[in-house]
């Protein structure tokens, strides 16, 4: 399978980052890493994807979805 | 909720708009902020009152990228606003992204749609998975009464119900894919991928896709019916036909067709016939099936005109099947049929029913 291009990662990574709060660092490079395979299952379970962990076609276009800016998960600090 | 349920600890609370966008009228604006606010007074006992100077509770503004709460919009598309739970300072502020072209139609996006969400969350609201709820965080368009029941629960469980409420009809629950009991609407293919339509929403499986996308028939098709009782696609014209009541929609992709709704009388259905129950084009013969009751119509795409004979018996005509039909779809030599919640797997050639399956194995439950 060919790999999410680098762009495609660092869509998901300020998706995740924003709506699901994911830890700022430590995610680059190519490979995902634990906690960003749970915000990712955690954002799929939210809008009732297939729960994968991995960053399909169909995850990525919901994350380029016009949407509130308010996470999906727990409040602003 | 968000966490600890913040709620507003009075009923009455105020508003300021401190400034406008240049999309709109002054007065419009002040009107989609209004109705937005009322959407939610409707239900609870909330009464919003209107400030011109000093603070409010919900301060609204239009703003674009950094706009002085260290939280960034983006530009155009992507985030259109953001707004803070009930609380003291910035609590229940609500912004909108100037970024954007605010309309008060469907052509972008719709100011009242967006107020009446983020107005939700300043009032104690989180996000809801429920694609047909107004919480639900992804942008779509739709006309009619905006809270769906899951809205309603939420805001009357912070506030408690609204005393003097109106009766209103919210909007239903997005239908559950994998609900033992789900049936059908219609269902067509669209250029390769397979639409089923249920309720208001519509699913959208393409072959490349593992998971079904739900979505609002009217978000994507706002001028047609909230509810579609037929469709079948002609791929040699390119077009799906929809049908609802009456009347019926081309689509060419996702574009409505010009001159369209006509009437299904049009076809050549005797006036007696007010709705088709199902619909499919069987590319091999150039024949359309429409099902109406117990009888089904056979239609001659390339002569324009009903065959002769009809209607005809759906039981004499296709044995093993049932005598109503709610959707139907043809796919190399198989009719598949749908009728509450199962889906019958029909050789046209050899005619007779090959398999019985759950209506939602089509959508992967």
């Amino acid at each position: 399978l060919p790999l999410p291009s680098e762009e495609r990662w660092l869509l998901a990574e300020k998706y995740l980052r924003r709506f699901y709060h994911l830890p700022n660092g430590l995610q680059g490079g190519q490979t995902s890493s634990g906690d960003f395979q749970n915000k990712l299952k955690e954002m799929q379970r939210f809008f009732n994807l297939e729960v994968t962990g991995n960053l399909d076609d169909n995850t990525l276009a919901l994350m380029k979805e016009a949407r509130c800016g308010v996470p999906d998960v727990a409040e602003y600090n | 909720h968000f966490p600890r349920d913040l709620k507003w600890q009075t009923n009455d609370v105020t508003f300021r708009i401190l400034n406008y966008t240049p999309d709109l009228k002054k007065s419009d604006v002040d009107r989609a902020i209004r109705t937005a606010l009322n959407v939610w007074a409707d239900v609870t006992p909330l009464k919003f009152k209107k400030l011109y100077e000093g603070d409010a509770d919900i301060m609204i503004s239009f703003g674009t990228r950094e706009h002085g709460d260290h939280n960034p919009f983006d530009g155009p598309d992507g985030l259109l606003a953001h707004a803070y739970p009930p609380g003291q300072g910035i609590g229940g502020d609500t912004h909108f992204d100037e970024d954007e072209h605010w309309t008060r139609d469907a052509s972008t996006y719709n100011l009242f749609i967006v107020a009446a969400h983020e107005l939700g969350h300043a009032l104690g609201m989180s996000h809801s998975s429920d694609p047909g709820a107004l919480m639900y965080p992804v942008y779509s368009y739709a006309t009619g009464y905006p809270l769906s029941l899951d809205d309603i629960k939420g805001i009357q469980a912070l506030y408690g119900p609204n005393p003097n409420q109106r009766k209103v009809k919210p909007k239903p629950d997005a239908p559950s894919k994998c609900d033992p009991t789900l049936s059908f609407d219609a269902v067509t293919e669209l250029r390769g991928e397979t639409i089923i339509f249920k309720d208001e929403f519509y699913w959208r499986l393409h072959p490349q896709m593992p998971e079904p996308e739900q979505t609002l028939i009217k978000s994507t098709w706002p001028s047609i019916s909230k509810k579609v009782d037929a469709a079948y696609e002609n791929p040699e014209k390119d077009l799906v036909i929809i049908f609802s009541g009456i009347r019926m929609w081309a689509l060419n992709g996702y574009n409505l067709v010009d001159g369209y709704p006509k009437y299904i009388h049009k076809l050549g259905l005797p006036k007696t016939v007010r709705k088709v129950d199902a619909a499919v084009h069987i590319k091999d013969t150039g024949k359309t099936l429409l099902f109406t009751d117990e009888e089904y119509w056979s239609y001659d795409e390339a002569a324009g005109a009903m065959d002769s004979g009809c209607p005809r018996s759906i039981e004499e005509d296709f044995p093993g099947m049932d005598d109503e039909v709610d959707a139907a779809v043809y796919h190399y030599g198989y009719l598949y049929f749908f009728h509450d919640h199962l889906q019958y797997e029909y050789s046209y050639t050899s005619r007779k029913v090959i398999r019985i399956m759950r209506a939602n194995s089509i959508l992967n439950c």
